[in-house]
Protein backbone atom coordinates (compact mmCIF):
# COMPACT_ATOMS: atom_id res chain seq x y z
CA UNK A 1 0.00 0.00 0.00
CA UNK A 2 1.26 3.66 -0.27
CA UNK A 3 -0.25 6.78 0.73
CA UNK A 4 -0.17 10.53 0.84
CA UNK A 5 -1.70 13.08 2.77
CA UNK A 6 -0.22 16.83 2.42
CA UNK A 7 -1.33 20.49 3.64
CA UNK A 8 -0.99 23.60 1.27
CA UNK A 9 -0.56 26.82 2.19
CA UNK A 10 -3.79 27.79 2.63
CA UNK A 11 -4.48 25.13 4.68
CA UNK A 12 -5.97 22.70 2.51
CA UNK A 13 -5.68 19.13 3.26
CA UNK A 14 -5.82 16.23 1.19
CA UNK A 15 -5.10 12.95 1.56
CA UNK A 16 -4.99 9.53 -0.79
CA UNK A 17 -4.33 5.79 -0.76
CA UNK A 18 -3.31 3.15 -3.65
CA UNK A 19 -3.28 -0.63 -3.09
CA UNK A 20 -2.80 -3.82 -4.29
CA UNK A 21 -4.54 -5.50 -1.08
CA UNK A 22 -2.49 -8.70 0.23
CA UNK A 23 -1.25 -12.18 -2.12
CA UNK A 24 -3.84 -14.70 -2.12
CA UNK A 25 -6.66 -12.78 -1.30
CA UNK A 26 -9.98 -13.59 -2.60
CA UNK A 27 -11.34 -12.49 -6.01
CA UNK A 28 -13.75 -9.41 -5.45
CA UNK A 29 -11.83 -8.92 -1.83
CA UNK A 30 -12.08 -4.84 -0.88
CA UNK A 31 -9.28 -3.66 1.82
CA UNK A 32 -9.34 -0.71 3.51
CA UNK A 33 -7.74 2.03 1.13
CA UNK A 34 -10.54 2.53 -0.85
CA UNK A 35 -13.07 3.36 2.16
CA UNK A 36 -13.57 6.28 3.28
CA UNK A 37 -12.70 6.66 7.19
CA UNK A 38 -10.55 3.66 7.36
CA UNK A 39 -7.64 3.46 5.02
CA UNK A 40 -8.55 7.56 4.07
CA UNK A 41 -9.84 10.85 5.15
CA UNK A 42 -9.38 13.94 4.96
CA UNK A 43 -10.99 17.48 6.56
CA UNK A 44 -9.86 20.56 6.60
CA UNK A 45 -10.84 21.59 9.48
CA UNK A 46 -9.14 18.56 11.68
CA UNK A 47 -6.36 16.50 9.57
CA UNK A 48 -5.84 14.13 7.13
CA UNK A 49 -5.09 10.29 7.71
CA UNK A 50 -3.57 7.66 5.46
CA UNK A 51 -3.67 3.80 6.95
CA UNK A 52 -1.84 1.00 5.53
CA UNK A 53 -1.56 -2.48 7.46
CA UNK A 54 -4.21 -5.80 7.71
CA UNK A 55 -6.54 -4.49 5.40
CA UNK A 56 -10.01 -6.40 7.38
CA UNK A 57 -8.23 -5.23 10.94
CA UNK A 58 -8.54 -1.51 9.76
CA UNK A 59 -11.78 -1.16 8.18
CA UNK A 60 -13.10 -3.35 11.22
CA UNK A 61 -11.72 -0.34 13.18
CA UNK A 62 -12.59 3.06 11.57
CA UNK A 63 -8.53 3.55 11.63
CA UNK A 64 -8.49 6.80 9.96
CA UNK A 65 -11.86 7.85 11.10
CA UNK A 66 -10.71 6.99 14.98
CA UNK A 67 -7.81 8.97 14.49
CA UNK A 68 -9.43 12.52 13.42
CA UNK A 69 -11.99 11.54 16.22
CA UNK A 70 -9.03 11.73 19.20
CA UNK A 71 -7.94 15.04 17.33
CA UNK A 72 -11.31 16.72 16.87
CA UNK A 73 -13.11 15.64 20.26
CA UNK A 74 -9.98 14.25 22.94
CA UNK A 75 -7.95 17.51 21.47
CA UNK A 76 -5.19 15.12 21.10
CA UNK A 77 -1.83 15.67 19.02
CA UNK A 78 -1.81 14.27 15.23
CA UNK A 79 1.01 12.53 16.74
CA UNK A 80 -0.71 11.46 19.93
CA UNK A 81 -3.96 10.24 17.98
CA UNK A 82 -2.13 8.34 15.20
CA UNK A 83 0.11 6.64 17.89
CA UNK A 84 -2.98 5.65 20.37
CA UNK A 85 -5.68 4.80 17.57
CA UNK A 86 -3.25 2.36 16.17
CA UNK A 87 -2.24 1.00 19.66
CA UNK A 88 -5.60 0.21 20.62
CA UNK A 89 -6.57 -1.42 16.86
CA UNK A 90 -3.83 -4.13 17.52
CA UNK A 91 -4.92 -4.44 21.43
CA UNK A 92 -8.31 -5.24 20.27
CA UNK A 93 -8.13 -7.04 16.94
CA UNK A 94 -4.92 -8.59 16.84
CA UNK A 95 -4.35 -7.28 13.65
CA UNK A 96 -1.60 -4.77 12.77
CA UNK A 97 -1.08 -1.76 10.99
CA UNK A 98 0.06 1.92 10.56
CA UNK A 99 -1.33 5.52 9.58
CA UNK A 100 0.21 8.61 8.94
CA UNK A 101 -1.39 12.05 9.57
CA UNK A 102 -0.81 15.38 9.19
CA UNK A 103 -3.45 17.90 11.27
CA UNK A 104 -5.26 20.82 10.82
CA UNK A 105 -1.98 23.33 12.50
CA UNK A 106 0.20 21.17 10.61
CA UNK A 107 0.94 18.86 12.96
CA UNK A 108 2.12 15.07 11.67
CA UNK A 109 1.42 11.87 13.49
CA UNK A 110 3.37 8.60 12.06
CA UNK A 111 3.36 5.81 13.98
CA UNK A 112 2.69 1.81 13.35
CA UNK A 113 1.94 -1.43 15.17
CA UNK A 114 3.56 -3.77 12.33
CA UNK A 115 7.01 -4.54 12.44
CA UNK A 116 8.63 -1.41 10.07
CA UNK A 117 6.54 1.14 7.99
CA UNK A 118 7.95 2.89 5.52
CA UNK A 119 7.39 6.77 5.48
CA UNK A 120 8.89 10.10 4.64
CA UNK A 121 7.72 13.58 4.51
CA UNK A 122 9.25 17.07 3.13
CA UNK A 123 8.84 20.58 5.17
CA UNK A 124 11.08 23.38 5.15
CA UNK A 125 12.80 22.25 2.25
CA UNK A 126 14.10 19.29 4.51
CA UNK A 127 13.33 15.61 4.03
CA UNK A 128 12.68 13.31 7.12
CA UNK A 129 12.55 9.87 6.53
CA UNK A 130 12.29 6.26 8.17
CA UNK A 131 11.18 2.47 8.29
CA UNK A 132 11.88 1.14 11.78
CA UNK A 133 10.50 2.92 15.47
CA UNK A 134 13.90 4.79 16.50
CA UNK A 135 14.86 5.61 13.35
CA UNK A 136 14.86 8.67 11.77
CA UNK A 137 16.93 10.08 8.85
CA UNK A 138 16.93 13.42 7.37
CA UNK A 139 18.43 14.94 4.26
CA UNK A 140 18.40 18.27 2.05
CA UNK A 141 15.12 17.95 -0.01
CA UNK B 1 0.69 27.60 6.87
CA UNK B 2 3.92 25.53 6.43
CA UNK B 3 3.31 23.11 3.58
CA UNK B 4 3.75 19.81 4.27
CA UNK B 5 3.90 16.39 2.38
CA UNK B 6 3.64 13.15 3.90
CA UNK B 7 3.62 9.56 2.40
CA UNK B 8 3.64 6.57 3.47
CA UNK B 9 5.07 3.00 1.24
CA UNK B 10 3.14 0.63 3.28
CA UNK B 11 3.70 -1.48 6.12
CA UNK B 12 4.64 -5.11 7.37
CA UNK B 13 7.50 -7.16 7.38
CA UNK B 14 9.16 -4.92 5.38
CA UNK B 15 12.90 -7.14 4.45
CA UNK B 16 16.27 -5.40 4.64
CA UNK B 17 16.60 -5.66 1.10
CA UNK B 18 13.43 -4.02 0.41
CA UNK B 19 13.72 -0.71 2.85
CA UNK B 20 16.20 1.18 0.99
CA UNK B 21 14.09 0.38 -2.68
CA UNK B 22 11.06 1.85 -1.06
CA UNK B 23 12.78 4.53 1.12
CA UNK B 24 14.32 5.80 -2.32
CA UNK B 25 10.85 5.75 -4.22
CA UNK B 26 9.32 7.78 -1.29
CA UNK B 27 11.82 10.39 -1.81
CA UNK B 28 11.29 10.27 -5.27
CA UNK B 29 7.61 10.77 -4.77
CA UNK B 30 8.39 13.67 -2.27
CA UNK B 31 10.38 15.26 -4.67
CA UNK B 32 8.39 15.15 -7.74
CA UNK B 33 4.76 16.03 -6.02
CA UNK B 34 6.34 18.74 -3.40
CA UNK B 35 6.58 21.05 -6.85
CA UNK B 36 2.62 21.42 -6.48
CA UNK B 37 2.62 22.78 -2.61
CA UNK B 38 5.26 25.24 -3.85
CA UNK B 39 4.05 28.73 -5.98
CA UNK B 40 6.35 28.87 -8.28
CA UNK B 41 6.42 30.72 -12.04
CA UNK B 42 5.28 27.75 -13.52
CA UNK B 43 2.35 26.69 -10.45
CA UNK B 44 0.61 29.92 -9.36
CA UNK B 45 -1.73 27.67 -6.83
CA UNK B 46 -0.50 25.61 -4.35
CA UNK B 47 -2.44 22.85 -4.04
CA UNK B 48 -2.64 19.77 -1.66
CA UNK B 49 -4.86 17.40 -3.89
CA UNK B 50 -2.36 17.56 -6.91
CA UNK B 51 0.17 16.86 -4.23
CA UNK B 52 -0.58 13.71 -3.32
CA UNK B 53 -2.20 12.71 -6.31
CA UNK B 54 0.99 13.39 -8.03
CA UNK B 55 2.81 11.40 -5.06
CA UNK B 56 0.75 8.05 -4.97
CA UNK B 57 0.82 8.42 -8.79
CA UNK B 58 4.74 7.72 -8.54
CA UNK B 59 4.88 5.05 -5.79
CA UNK B 60 2.29 3.29 -8.04
CA UNK B 61 5.11 3.20 -10.73
CA UNK B 62 7.69 1.94 -8.80
CA UNK B 63 7.85 -2.14 -8.04
CA UNK B 64 9.24 -1.69 -4.88
CA UNK B 65 5.40 -0.88 -3.71
CA UNK B 66 2.09 -2.97 -3.28
CA UNK B 67 0.41 -0.71 -5.33
CA UNK B 68 -0.07 -0.52 -9.37
CA UNK B 69 3.22 -2.04 -10.80
CA UNK B 70 4.19 -4.63 -8.40
CA UNK B 71 0.58 -5.15 -6.70
CA UNK B 72 0.16 -8.53 -4.89
CA UNK B 73 -2.07 -11.03 -6.84
CA UNK B 74 -5.01 -12.42 -5.60
CA UNK B 75 -6.16 -15.95 -5.27
CA UNK B 76 -5.84 -16.08 -9.40
CA UNK B 77 -2.63 -14.59 -9.75
CA UNK B 78 -3.95 -11.68 -10.95
CA UNK B 79 -3.81 -8.00 -10.08
CA UNK B 80 -6.67 -6.82 -8.48
CA UNK B 81 -6.09 -2.64 -7.32
CA UNK B 82 -7.69 -0.07 -5.30
CA UNK B 83 -7.46 3.71 -4.38
CA UNK B 84 -9.30 6.73 -2.59
CA UNK B 85 -8.03 10.38 -3.24
CA UNK B 86 -10.39 12.71 -0.81
CA UNK B 87 -10.04 16.39 -1.02
CA UNK B 88 -10.39 17.87 3.11
CA UNK B 89 -11.86 21.84 1.96
CA UNK B 90 -15.42 20.56 0.75
CA UNK B 91 -15.29 16.55 1.88
CA UNK B 92 -15.33 15.65 -1.27
CA UNK B 93 -14.15 12.20 -2.22
CA UNK B 94 -13.58 9.37 -4.96
CA UNK B 95 -12.78 5.68 -4.37
CA UNK B 96 -12.48 2.61 -6.73
CA UNK B 97 -12.10 -0.83 -6.23
CA UNK B 98 -11.48 -4.32 -8.44
CA UNK B 99 -9.74 -2.14 -11.07
CA UNK B 100 -7.14 -4.36 -13.13
CA UNK B 101 -4.89 -3.35 -15.35
CA UNK B 102 -4.59 -0.17 -14.93
CA UNK B 103 -1.84 1.39 -13.61
CA UNK B 104 -2.99 4.40 -11.49
CA UNK B 105 -6.27 4.04 -10.05
CA UNK B 106 -5.94 6.76 -7.55
CA UNK B 107 -6.38 9.31 -10.84
CA UNK B 108 -9.38 6.84 -11.55
CA UNK B 109 -10.41 7.96 -7.97
CA UNK B 110 -9.66 11.70 -8.34
CA UNK B 111 -11.49 11.09 -11.69
CA UNK B 112 -14.63 9.63 -10.26
CA UNK B 113 -14.52 12.59 -7.41
CA UNK B 114 -14.73 15.25 -9.92
CA UNK B 115 -17.01 13.99 -13.04
CA UNK B 116 -19.40 11.85 -11.25
CA UNK B 117 -22.51 12.45 -8.51
CA UNK B 118 -20.97 9.30 -6.77
CA UNK B 119 -18.09 8.41 -4.46
CA UNK B 120 -17.28 4.79 -5.28
CA UNK B 121 -17.64 2.70 -8.72
CA UNK B 122 -16.25 -0.85 -8.42
CA UNK B 123 -15.96 -3.55 -10.87
CA UNK B 124 -16.39 -4.12 -14.61
CA UNK B 125 -18.56 -0.70 -14.53
CA UNK B 126 -15.52 1.21 -12.76
CA UNK B 127 -13.11 -0.29 -15.17
CA UNK B 128 -15.61 0.87 -18.16
CA UNK B 129 -16.11 3.96 -16.71
CA UNK B 130 -12.13 4.42 -16.32
CA UNK B 131 -11.91 3.23 -20.09
CA UNK B 132 -14.27 5.98 -21.61
CA UNK B 133 -12.69 8.51 -19.34
CA UNK B 134 -9.28 7.94 -21.23
CA UNK B 135 -7.21 5.90 -18.45
CA UNK B 136 -5.28 3.40 -20.55
CA UNK B 137 -6.12 -0.15 -20.62
CA UNK B 138 -2.85 -2.17 -20.52
CA UNK B 139 -2.37 -5.48 -21.59
CA UNK B 140 -3.50 -8.38 -19.44
CA UNK B 141 -1.35 -8.83 -16.84
CA UNK B 142 0.80 -5.47 -17.48
CA UNK B 143 0.78 -4.87 -13.71
CA UNK B 144 2.55 -8.77 -12.58
CA UNK B 145 6.24 -8.05 -11.64
CA UNK B 146 8.23 -11.25 -11.00
CA UNK B 147 8.87 -10.67 -7.09
CA UNK B 148 4.88 -10.32 -6.72
CA UNK B 149 4.57 -13.80 -8.67
CA UNK B 150 7.80 -15.57 -6.81
CA UNK B 151 5.51 -13.99 -3.62
CA UNK B 152 2.51 -15.76 -4.36
CA UNK B 153 4.23 -18.89 -5.27
CA UNK B 154 5.29 -19.06 -2.04
CA UNK B 155 1.95 -18.31 -0.78
CA UNK B 156 0.19 -21.15 -2.28
CA UNK B 157 2.73 -23.27 -1.47
CA UNK B 158 2.35 -22.52 2.18
CA UNK B 159 -1.40 -22.85 1.68
CA UNK B 160 -1.36 -26.04 0.08
CA UNK B 161 1.30 -27.37 2.73
CA UNK B 162 -1.34 -26.07 5.56
CA UNK B 163 -4.09 -27.91 3.81
CA UNK B 164 -1.89 -30.98 3.83
CA UNK B 165 -1.75 -30.65 7.75
CA UNK B 166 -5.40 -30.95 8.17
CA UNK B 167 -5.61 -26.68 8.99
CA UNK B 168 -9.20 -25.01 8.43
CA UNK B 169 -9.11 -21.78 6.57
CA UNK B 170 -9.78 -19.83 9.71
CA UNK B 171 -7.20 -21.44 11.53
CA UNK B 172 -4.88 -20.49 8.74
CA UNK B 173 -5.85 -16.32 8.48
CA UNK B 174 -6.52 -15.97 12.45
CA UNK B 175 -2.84 -16.88 12.39
CA UNK B 176 -1.85 -14.43 9.71
CA UNK B 177 -2.56 -11.64 11.56
CA UNK B 178 -0.88 -12.42 14.35
CA UNK B 179 2.62 -11.58 13.34
CA UNK B 180 3.63 -9.51 9.84
CA UNK B 181 3.31 -12.01 6.70
CA UNK B 182 6.73 -12.48 4.82
CA UNK B 183 4.39 -10.36 1.78
CA UNK B 184 3.63 -7.54 4.01
CA UNK B 185 -0.16 -6.68 5.49
CA UNK B 186 -1.23 -5.23 2.68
Amino acid sequence: TVGAVAIDIEGNIAAATSTGGITGKMLGRIGDSSLLGCGTYADNLVGGVSATGHGETIMRFNLAQKIMAKIHYECKTAQAATEEACKEMTKRLLGTGGAITIGSNGQLGVYWTTRRMAWAYVKNGEICYGVDHDKTFKEPL
Amino acid sequence: IKPILLVHGGAGGISDTLAPRKVDGMKQALRVAVKHLLVTKDISKSSALDAVEAAVRIMECDESFNAGYGSCLNIAGKVEVEASIMDGSELRAGCVALLHDIIHPVSVARCIMHKTRHVFLAGEAAQKFAFNQGYEQLAENSLVTESAQMTWQKHQERHVRCSDMAFTRSEIDVGSIKKDPPEGSG
